[in-house]
């Protein structure tokens, strides 16, 4: 028995025919964060640490739904959650309604560890994130222009999407999207 | 959506996820991420990081059914995690995990997830499709 770590940036109808030059940014981050992962695991660091540092560097990667890059809600604001959860104590924190705070992840963690509950929501999550004194900034650092123009067209769809359905580029617009329930649920 | 687990020597486990959520979501919806046992869970046995329609997530508490399928029946990481996968609604789920064995498995039932892992014996991965 030896260490091990898995990651993910998300699933969804992620097409076949992604352009590399969506496909090389991502897979190199994904490379990124792995190597982030295991030299923390060589160095013995407890995996909770682990798993919180490659959260935090997904998180400030713009190309993965969560921190910057997070897609929008109806009224084209952010709204970010995360947990964190030990195996052996089945400590756990969570936050959710996040819209000011760079890595939601680090905050549940501060749940997990500085308080009595489980999990903290909206107001109370943004408040108790000033307290702890974790980094934030303006909403406007999350939002990212293919966002805005993804929650764009979900609303002339009139659906919503799951990560990594793609913009459709506006030459293909020209086309008449043949987007349905697949290719939205993506 | 995005997330790690991970398993140190000692077999101690950890999960963590975080996400953005629905293009289009209503404002103040809670999707399955921070609902402990739906996208993200931990015990002595395994950590689940899940991605995927959150709504399906939580109905299916797929996170710790994977952990109740080796706990009460027996199954191997590989197995449970298939089988969870295998019985949720397809085109809504991935999950990535590890064991306290140091064992790892990815499944998903989506057109692709964006994933990656390592173990200590030299195996790696990072893939999409």
């Amino acid at each position: 028995m030896g260490w091990a770590i898995a990651l993910h940036g998300g699933a969804g109808d992620i097409p076949l025919s992604l352009p590399a030059d969506r496909r090389l940014p991502r897979e190199a981050a994904l490379h990124h964060c792995l190597e982030i992962g295991v030299a923390a695991l060589k160095a013995r660091r407890h995996p909770l640490d682990v798993v919180e540092l490659v959260v935090r560097e997904l998180e400030n990667h713009p190309n993965f739904n969560a921190g910057k890059g997070s897609v929008l809600t109806s009224r084209g604001t952010v709204e970010m959650e995360a947990c964190i959860m030990d195996g052996n104590s089945k400590k756990c924190g969570a936050v959710s309604g996040l819209t000011t705070v760079v890595n939601a992840i680090s905050l549940a963690r501060l749940v997990m560890d500085n308080t009595p509950h489980i999990y903290l929501g909206f107001d109370g999550a943004e408040a108790f994130a000033r307290e702890q004194g974790v980094e934030i900034v303006d909403s406007s650092h999350f939002i990212t222009p293919e966002n805005i123009e993804r929650l764009k067209q979900a609303k002339e769809a009139d659906s919503v999407q799951i990560d990594y359905t793609q913009p459709i580029q506006k030459d293909e617009k020209s086309e008449s999207p043949t987007g349905n329930e697949d290719s939205q649920i993506g | 959506t995005v997330g790690c687990v991970a398993v140190d020597k000692n077999g101690n486990l950890a999960a963590a996820t975080s996400t953005g959520g629905f293009v289009n979501k209503m404002v103040g919806r809670i999707g399955d991420t921070p609902i402990i046992g739906a996208g993200t869970y931990a015990n002595n046995l395994c950590a689940v990081s899940a991605t995927g329609r959150g709504e399906t997530i939580i109905r299916g508490t797929v996170s710790r059914d994977v952990a109740a399928l080796m706990e009460y029946k027996g199954l191997s990481l590989k197995e449970a995690a298939a089988y969870v996968v295998e019985c949720n609604p397809r085109g809504d789920v991935g999950l990535v995990a590890v064991s306290a064995k140091g064992e790892v498995t990815m499944p998903f039932n989506t057109t692709g997830m964006f994933r990656a892992c390592a173990t200590e014996d030299g195996c790696s991965e990072v893939a999409i499709w």
